[in-house]
């Protein structure tokens, strides 16, 4: 069972289609792992990105050197999950 | 639940459970509702799609859930839609008016093995389960698998990204089952595909810039449909051409059912904004619901009005 444990979503907002440009090769970067939930396309749109655990720093790095300013969306995204589940077997119980 | 009234519709439900609702709402009213089986899944799993009718002959409008196996806030709101359509009909004037005109047709799981999957393996699964010849990843983003303007440069031709359009057109069985109930069918009058997330209401086209020869009325309706919605609980939606509102997407659904000749083809992406992304609590299931409901509710009325 695949688990997301330290997994974060980050919402990206980039200033300028440079950016953007520097967004899209980061996600094309398969060893990161990524998953754009939304994808970078326009300075107008935010970009969401599950980003692993192991791939953090790395894209955090990324982020900061490049001046992309982002905030993290979801701490961990099993957390959520386990809410989620949580929620499930109560309700399955009622 | 023994009856549909007791269902929990406040709460994420697994697939053998929204497969006893459908049966339940089915048995209860027989004389509204019927379930067509259009195909199988990839992993044989039954393609169930609710027809709503009181007559013969009637052109048709199209909603599907759950194309995108862990927007699960889809086929939650669908199981409302499904109930809300039998709670309603003979008391709302106007949904009464509509399905004494047209069928509905409902697909709450329209991707049935990867919302399976989403439950037991990865949760934030997308795509079909269908193995890709040749690699090791698995399945095909179901909406870029249509034919019109697949393989563009709006999805990605590797098996391992989220956005892979399969080996040709139609290759995901179903994807090629809803193509054919359309073919078959020949008269639908309004196509709708529910996503999430991110509060958008979207026509035709993602594959090309030009805008389709509908824009105007589509733009507007959209406006209308997104204004209503927005009346309930203040939630705000974008809209317009998928291409200029959001990216160029190649083999998209709705694209393909507007060449098809249905004028009203819209896909919506529901709640939220920022917060949950996929895993959006169960407390928002029914407001989302009811929000989405006063747009569909907009765009079947306005097709009813506006027969072509």
């Amino acid at each position: 069972k695949t688990t997301f444990e330290g997994h974060q979503v980050l919402r990206i907002t980039a200033q300028d289609a440079a950016q953007i440009n520097l967004l899209k090769e980061l996600s094309e970067q398969q060893h990161l792992g990524l998953d754009l939930w939304m994808e970078p396309v326009h300075e107008s749109l935010p970009v969401d990105v599950r980003v692993p655990f192991n791939s953090l720093q790395a894209v955090r790095s990324f982020l900061g050197y490049n001046h992309i300013q982002y905030r993290v969306m979801i701490e961990d995204v099993q957390d959520l999950l386990d809410e989620e589940q949580r929620h499930m077997l109560k309700s399955h119980v009622i | 639940p023994r009856t549909t009234d007791d269902f929990d519709y406040a709460n994420y439900h697994e697939l053998s459970t929204i497969n006893s609702f459908m049966d339940m709402l089915v048995a209860e009213n027989n004389n509204l509702i019927s379930k067509i089986v259009i195909g199988q899944s990839y992993e044989g799993r039954p393609l169930n799609v609710l027809k709503f009718s009181t007559g013969a002959n009637r052109p048709g409008i199209w909603i599907d859930t759950g194309i995108h196996a862990r927007e699960w806030i889809t086929p939650a709101s669908g199981i409302w839609f499904a109930k809300k359509i039998v709670n309603d009909y003979g008391r709302d004037s106007v949904l009464t008016d509509i399905l004494n005109n047209y069928d509905i047709f409902l697909e709450i799981v329209t991707n049935p093995d990867g919302y399976q999957f989403t439950h037991t393996s990865n949760r934030m699964w997308r795509k079909t389960r269908k193995p890709n010849p040749g690699s090791s990843c698995v399945g095909v983003d179901p909406n870029r698998n249509w034919d019109t303007g697949f393989g563009g440069p709006g999805a990605s031709g590797n098996p391992c990204d989220e956005t892979y359009h399969g080996p040709s057109p139609n290759s995901e069985p179903e994807i090629k089952a809803i193509v054919d109930f359309v073919k078959s069918h020949g008269n639908l009058k309004t196509f709708l595909s529910i996503h999430s997330y991110s509060q958008m209401l979207l026509y035709p086209y993602g594959y090309k810039s030009t805008p389709a020869k509908d824009q105007a009325e589509l733009h507007e309706l959209a406006r209308k449909a997104t204004a209503e919605l927005q009346s309930l609980h203040n939630t705000r939606y974008t809209y317009g051409s998928i291409i200029t509102t959001i990216y160029q997407a190649d083999g998209v659904t709705i694209d393909w059912t507007y060449d098809q000749g249905i004028k009203y083809s819209y896909t919506f992406e529901l709640r939220d904004t920022g917060r949950y992304g996929f895993v959006l609590p169960a407390d928002q299931i029914l407001p989302t619901a009811e929000e989405t409901w006063l747009a569909l509710m907009v765009i079947m009325e306005h097709t009813k009005n506006n027969p072509y």
